[in-house]
């Protein structure tokens, strides 16, 4: 098993973080940590802003931020 | 660092910023 993988970076992962709490792009790029995937940089992006994509989260602005969000 | 989470953070709101 390769030393990179102890979290995946996948839609039902961050359905779960974001059916827990409001989240910014810098809050759930903190979670799927590339040291922590094995994933690029890049990959990250792409992956996430995909995953995001089809998730389609309501969005909220706090602390003048945008923070995405799903209800259960 | 953070600087590259900032980065990492710009480029995803840029993919995300049509659809947004």
């Amino acid at each position: 098993t390769p030393s990179s993988g102890d979290i995946q970076l996948t839609e039902e992962a961050v359905r779960r973080y974001l059916t827990r709490k409001p989240m910014t792009t810098k809050d759930l790029l903190k979670k799927f940590q590339t040291k922590k995937t094995g994933l690029s940089s890049e990959q990250t992006v792409n992956v996430l802003a995909q995953i995001l994509k089809r998730l389609n989260p309501d969005r909220k602005i706090v602390h003048d931020k945008m923070h995405f969000y799903l209800k259960e | 660092s953070s600087s590259e989470a900032d980065e990492m953070a710009a480029a995803l709101e840029a993919e995300l910023n049509d659809f947004i």
